[in-house]
């Protein structure tokens, strides 16, 4: 987290905000609530309370505004910029203006109005810019439903005015470091020549000759997928991938998610109820058999005949000798397969049905 | 780098030019970025912006670096008053 130059911060903790006018863009009950919640999201993790006044001169006055609109800070039509908040003080301290100019919303469509007071209202309070994209301080807009702090949120907001008072410290996610070497993965999958790792609300991308590893939302491709899915892969044959979490899974081309998703893994696979989830998936583009990971037994699913293959499950440690009873993430390419359980990955010729190499999980990511 | 014409090559350098200006406290002096004499300014700008956003580092308009800065984000004003 960053503070804000000269660390300013208000001098008490109980703080009052008036919404001077409204948008025609969202019923009015709509913008209240999207207010609302967006102060909750910091009283709940600090001793600062919100209360809403309806006349005269509140700490933080939120305003929607267009173009000038005289405080030495125009916005500039629809896009860019689309919100501005004063650090905390007397008059202008505090308050929050929003760009009239663009459209705002209750939902997943540009821009959400919480989403975006809960960042303004942290400008509010003191904060300024994070560089931890998972923060909700990183000064580009990102949306996803479940919009909430960060642990560095949690912190730089705790820095300005001490813990909670509610007996259990409030936490929020922390952000996966591609290069810390205790890095796991939840899924990982080919997706048109390049690779993608998921874990929690990220995704990390690698591309071909392309240096760095991109980090970002899952929901900045596919914003309808769940965070947290537990496994992905890739049928080249239909450029198609598929996303696992629980019992239900979700196909998109490239960025389009597909029609009529989510469905049943028992009834489009053939899965017993047994099983409520998968760890792991991957398609062998060669033979069009997908291997389903399910604790410490497999499955085989053959997408010509779109069944699963007679005689499974089968156990892992008996046909993939060497990786282990529980396999967390596998993706294929060149025709090896590459296992993933904790913090370590296990390069395999299915061919030969050995192990060829071990590697640290994050490897692909040139730290 | 995508293949650019000369017209998306000058919108790209005035959005550039905006964008440091609006977020890093660039001066506009009225004139380019190509045009200025002093190109150090605008690639130290591009690099603190670049090393802010995890890109790399190179101090030049990249795609990368174009695709970040078309982004909607939030502009903190400056000073309070």
């Amino acid at each position: 987290y960053v503070l804000m130059e000269g660390n300013p911060r208000w001098d008490r903790t109980h703080l009052t905000y008036r919404i001077e006018n409204y948008t025609p863009d969202l019923p009015r009950a709509e913008v209240d609530d999207a207010i609302e919640k967006a102060f909750k999201l910091w009283s709940d993790v600090s001793p600062l309370t919100f209360t809403k006044v309806f006349e005269g001169q509140a700490d933080i006055m939120i305003s929607f505004v267009r173009g000038d609109h005289r405080d030495n800070s125009p916005f500039d039509g629809p896009g860019g910029t689309l919100a501005h908040a004063f650090q905390p003080g007397p008059y202008i301290g505090g308050d929050a203006h929003f760009d009239e100019d663009e459209r705002w919303t209750n939902d997943f469509k540009d821009f959400n109005l919480y989403r975006v007071a809960a960042h303004e209202f942290g400008h509010s309070l003191g904060l300024a810019h994070s560089t931890d994209i998972g923060a909700l301080m990183y000064p580009n807009y990102q949306y996803s439903d479940d919009v909430q702090l960060s642990q560095d949120d949690i912190d730089g907001i705790q820095a300005l005015y001490g813990p909670s008072s509610n007996p259990v410290p409030p936490t929020g996610p922390q952000t996966p470091q591609p290069c810390d070497s205790k890095l796991t993965f939840d899924a990982i999958t080919t997706i048109r020549g390049e690779l993608m790792f998921f874990k929690d609300r990220f995704y990390m991308r690698v591309i071909p000759r392309y240096p760095q590893v991109e980090q970002n939302f899952i929901s900045l491709f596919w914003p309808n997928l769940p965070t947290g899915l537990q496994a992905a892969y890739e049928v080249t044959e239909r450029d198609e991938v598929r996303f696992f979490k629980g019992d239900k899974y979700w196909a998109a081309q490239g960025q389009d998610m597909l029609y009529g998703y989510p469905r049943d893994i028992h009834r489009s696979f053939g899965f017993p109820r047994a099983v409520r989830s998968i760890d792991a998936a991957v398609s062998d583009e060669q033979t069009g058999k997908t291997y389903f990971f399910v604790a410490n037994q497999y499955w085989r699913y053959d997408e010509y005949k779109q069944s699963m293959d007679p005689g499974y499950p089968k156990m892992i440690a008996a046909d993939f000798p060497g990786i282990g009873n529980k396999v967390d993430a596998v993706f294929q390419k060149d025709g090896f397969f590459y296992f993933f359980h904790g913090t370590r990955q296990y390069k395999f010729d299915p061919t030969t049905k050995r192990i060829l190499s071990l590697d640290k999980a994050n490897s692909w990511f040139n730290c | 780098f995508p293949a650019g014409t000369s017209e998306t090559q000058e919108r790209d350098v005035e959005m550039v030019q905006k964008y440091l200006e609006n977020y890093y406290n660039l001066k506009n002096d009225g004139k380019k970025i190509v045009k200025q004499k002093n190109q150090s300014l605008v690639v130290e700008k591009l690099k603190e912006m670049q090393k802010f956003f995890g890109l790399k580092v190179t101090g030049m308009p990249d795609a990368d670096t174009l695709n970040v800065m078309q982004q909607a984000r939030c502009g903190v004003p400056d000073v309070a008053e």
